[in-house]
């Protein structure tokens, strides 16, 4: 059984896609057999792994609202270990559809364990949308434990706390085992008071579910995506790479010890 | 009438709220009546501009769902001539609540339409979520003009044909009059590769639409909101205020000349 995990914050723009495709590359790289499930109508986590649009032939939208099976949405990348089911823009409309839908927050869950059944994934990351509409909301019931990117700006803090509020909900109403892998730095830069308030802020609230892990700016983690690789190579040894390795240790540590 | 522009732009981060508030501030400190009105169940402009979650009797919720006059949401701020219209988190449930509705994506252009006939504002700016979802569609109905904050990344060019269809499709069902006010590159690093090559490529595509304005990146902006001011009250002799200013200015010639 694979460790489903999502990467969630309805704060736009604080590397959730960025997270889950270096993320997923770096547990790749250190032999675990990993999948992308790109749960965002934008499809970036399939542009940023080189994934063209012509060939996005079944994608997360055929999964949940067409029932299609996991293995057939399911394809390689360019990276070794390193799959993904890949999102078309047909996704937003996936949101009105699901209000109708009696298990409308179970769909996701429903797909995804019953089609890793007869795959080896290690590892499931499902990168979501910046809102906490239907499509979230089935990845938070299909997730085992929720990674949360946090930006170090005032905006992105202020978030958190409406966020812990929905994933309360959650537990009580839909997935009860769900728990916090934790919540993940992003965008640091220690030369910024703020960035360092925001640290702070975070290690006081939220103690050891802050990683130690820290990722800092790093230009070249921008400039990847637009090369459809992950940082960790399209520049091994920058601060980016560095970082995301870190993690995926931290986060297998973590899960080795549950 | 007031010209009411909405802020729009589906990619998380884009500086959608910055823009909104540091352009109202930058109006209003050039004389002219100015009304934000938060549509983002985040409330980052509310915050933004020092509106307190507990101060907010009245709001965009109320004015779209229940019907509340205009007049009873709207709010002054500690910044002379700029008036707010805040948000709160029940704005999320609202997406939900307008599928079934008949007008659907229709209300918020009747509330403001109805609402600003007794008020003196020159400019109303939306400040939108970063989804293409019916509160984001009920802005771009009920607007003269949409401003586009583009990221100089290269996640944000690729959401921008997106954008594009939908506003086509707006046009065509809903707003026939409904123009592009412009592009505006924001957090434009000029040391940046990626940065030069959005530009390049904006440019090239977009032509005129693109504001010769370039918000540049600047900690003051990202410090300013928690203060609860704009960056020109915070810091009026940075970077970031001489260019929201700058972009005032160009917007204001724009809409002189029409
Ligand atoms: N560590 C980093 N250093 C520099 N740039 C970064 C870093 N992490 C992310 N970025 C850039 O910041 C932007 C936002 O990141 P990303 O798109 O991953 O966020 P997101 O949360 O997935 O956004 P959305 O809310 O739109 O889904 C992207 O252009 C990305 O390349
Ligand atoms: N010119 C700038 N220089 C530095 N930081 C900036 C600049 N513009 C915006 N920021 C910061 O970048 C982050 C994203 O900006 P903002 O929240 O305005 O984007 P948004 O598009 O409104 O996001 P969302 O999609 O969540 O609504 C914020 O923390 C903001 O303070
Ligand atoms: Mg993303
Ligand atoms: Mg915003």
């Amino acid at each position: 059984e694979p460790h489903i995990i999502a990467v969630v914050n309805q704060k736009g723009g604080v590397g959730k896609t960025t997270t889950t495709i270096n993320l997923g590359a770096a547990l790749a790289s250190k032999g675990l057999n990993v999948l992308i499930v790109d749960l965002d109508p934008q499809g970036n986590a399939s542009t940023g792994l080189g994934i063209e649009p012509e060939d996005r032939e079944f994608t997360t939208y055929d999964l949940i609202i067409e029932g299609t099976a996991l293995a057939d949405v399911v394809r390689p990348t360019k990276f070794n270990r390193l799959m993904i089911a890949p999102a078309t823009t047909d996704l937003s409309s996936a949101d009105m559809q699901l209000v109708s839908h009696e298990k409308r927050i179970f769909l996701l869950q429903k797909a995804l364990r019953e089609g890793v059944q007869d795959q080896k994934f290690d590892f499931v990351l499902i990168d979501c949308p910046p809102s906490l509409n239907l499509l979230t909301l089935n990845a938070m019931v299909a997730a085992h434990a929720l990674l949360i990117p946090l930006q170090s700006e005032f905006f992105a803090l202020e978030g958190l706390s409406q966020l812990m509020l929905s994933i309360r909900e959650i537990r009580q109403t839909a997935n009860p085992d769900l728990r916090i892998e934790g919540v993940v730095l992003t965008m640091f830069d220690a030369r910024n008071n703020l960035a360092r308030q925001v640290e702070e802020d975070a290690r006081d609230n939220l103690g050891d579910l802050v990683f130690k892990t820290k990722i800092p700016r790093n230009v070249r983690v921008s400039e990847a995506p637009s090369y459809a690789m992950p940082v960790i190579q399209y520049d091994p040894t920058s601060r980016g790479s560095v970082a995301y390795k870190s993690l995926a240790t931290e986060i297998m540590k973590q899960h080795s010890e549950r």
